[in-house]
């Protein structure tokens, strides 16, 4: 059962001043931060309960939480995965989203199933030495991704094999070959 | 070789060629053109003086000087460019780097920035700051919010409702942002957005700094009892990963601008992950 009081009861304590400003011993500071991912935890499994119920279908819904360090063990190994963007505001948002990948070339389809433009760039150095072992992918997959207001969009991500990228690159020639008609 | 200028539908962001910092930046939507350069420097953390035995520590911030360090005269740099956005990677040490950053369509500049762990061993404690420094005329004044609401008038070595006689240069103009900072003058305002609370201030006239991270070696004797050197998981200091969304636009416009982006950073969407086939699923 998921349970949001843990959370709850963590972000109470951490309203202490010490908490806000940074004024507490290091060891608190550990606790404050135990507390606070313990919270997440229980929160994880209250919002996987809500998609679930909420689109009517019951996923393995994984949270990772060092994607600002384009470490996520689902991205890096799945060849088909899926996103879920929740906007918490109530007005539509647009996010470019980034998810560390192992593969070169990706599909992405929204809601719709429409494609989405998409690109993959190399993981810097700079994320690679921060990262300390945690997580080995070599690329980041960029698309631009919208969320309506107090909703979410789910966006389904592909790796692509080489023969589809092949292809891809031989359908470019060709219209590149052709002549174009502007109407 | 390093990179020149990056450049989207709304924003023209123009780098140093010799040093690789930025160097300018231009609103093409409404032809404003602004000097801004921006780099790291660091003050040195005061352990105490003839003045006052008080040290840097978690509760009070007192550099021993004024002039902060630079952490990079110069930065290596390398451009990352495609049809969704252009980046430029500056490496400012090896425990300072960033990332300047424009997707597509987006109406500011983004600086993803990391930093730590930062260097102690020459047994001075540091408190790392991104600086800001433009033409502006600000005649003294800077803008902070008050949590994200209220924007709060600041003046540089000044307080409204009592004389002041300034004794801490730097430290006695920092105050709290939690959400943004701007420096203006008639017409044009640069802000920055950040994604946490931060000590922020202009100490001269056209300039704004960020305080981003700080590592110190004394106890500052308010009561905490401990100097602020959190050793992390690996113990050798903490690495910090931040942003500063910068907009450059007209004084009118500003607020419709900042306040709409800050809502969308504070409360920005949840990403979930499935790997996908999960049976469906209806509530009893």
């Amino acid at each position: 059962e998921g349970d949001s009081a843990v959370l709850r009861r963590a972000m109470a304590v951490a309203q202490h001043h010490d908490a806000v400003s940074g004024t507490e011993k290091q060891h608190v500071a550990n606790d404050y931060a135990k507390r606070l991912a313990a919270g997440w935890d229980a929160c994880q499994v209250l919002v996987s309960n809500a998609l679930a119920s909420i689109s009517g279908n019951k996923e393995n819904f994984i949270y990772c939480n060092y994607l600002n360090i384009s470490v996520c063990p689902l991205t890096e190994s799945a060849g088909t995965f899926m996103v879920t963007l929740y906007n918490p505001l109530g007005r539509r948002v647009s996010w470019n989203v980034r998810l560390p990948v192992k593969g070169a070339s990706y599909s992405v389809t929204d809601p719709n199933g429409q494609m989405v433009p998409n690109e993959v760039v190399p993981v810097s150095n700079f994320t690679r030495a921060v990262r300390r072992g945690r997580g080995d992918a070599t690329h980041e997959l960029i698309f631009p991704a919208s969320a309506p207001p107090l909703g979410y969009s789910t966006y389904t991500i592909s790796k692509m094999a080489n023969r589809d990228l092949r292809s891809r690159l031989a359908k470019r020639i060709r219209e590149q070959a052709q002549p174009r008609v502007d109407t | 070789w390093s990179p020149r200028e990056i450049q989207n539908e709304h924003l023209r962001v123009l780098f140093d060629p010799v040093t690789g910092l930025l160097m300018k930046i231009q609103n093409l939507d409404k032809s404003i053109s602004l000097p801004v350069s921006q780099s790291f420097f660091w003050y040195s953390a005061s352990i105490g003086d003839d003045d006052s035995a008080q040290a840097s520590g978690a509760y009070i911030f007192r550099p021993n000087h004024s002039e902060p360090l630079p952490v990079a005269r110069g930065v290596r740099t390398y451009l990352v460019k495609n049809k969704l956005v252009q980046e430029v990677y500056q490496n400012f040490s090896s425990w300072c780097s960033q990332v300047v950053r424009l997707y597509a369509g987006q109406a500011y500049v983004e600086l993803e920035w990391t930093v730590g762990p930062i260097p102690v061993d020459d047994g001075l404690g540091k408190e790392i700051i991104s600086r800001f420094e433009t033409s502006l005329q600000t005649d003294g004044r800077f803008y902070t919010d008050s949590n994200g609401r209220e924007i709060l008038e600041r003046r540089r070595d000044y307080r409204a409702t009592w004389n002041l006689s300034q004794t801490e240069a730097v430290a006695g103009n920092y105050y709290p942002v939690n959400s943004r900072i701007y420096i203006k003058n008639k017409k044009f305002q640069l802000t920055v957005l950040t994604d946490r609370s931060q000590g922020g201030s202009s100490v001269a006239d056209g300039s704004m700094e960020l305080m981003v991270h700080r590592r110190l070696l004394y106890d500052d004797n308010r009561g905490v009892g401990e100097p602020l050197l959190e050793p992390g998981v690996y113990h050798d200091g903490l690495v910090v990963r931040g942003r500063h969304l910068v907009f450059l636009d007209t004084v009118e416009s500003s607020a419709d601008r900042h306040r709409l982006q800050a809502q969308q950073e504070f409360m920005a969407p949840q990403l979930v992950l499935a790997p996908g086939g999960g049976p469906s699923f209806h509530r009893g």
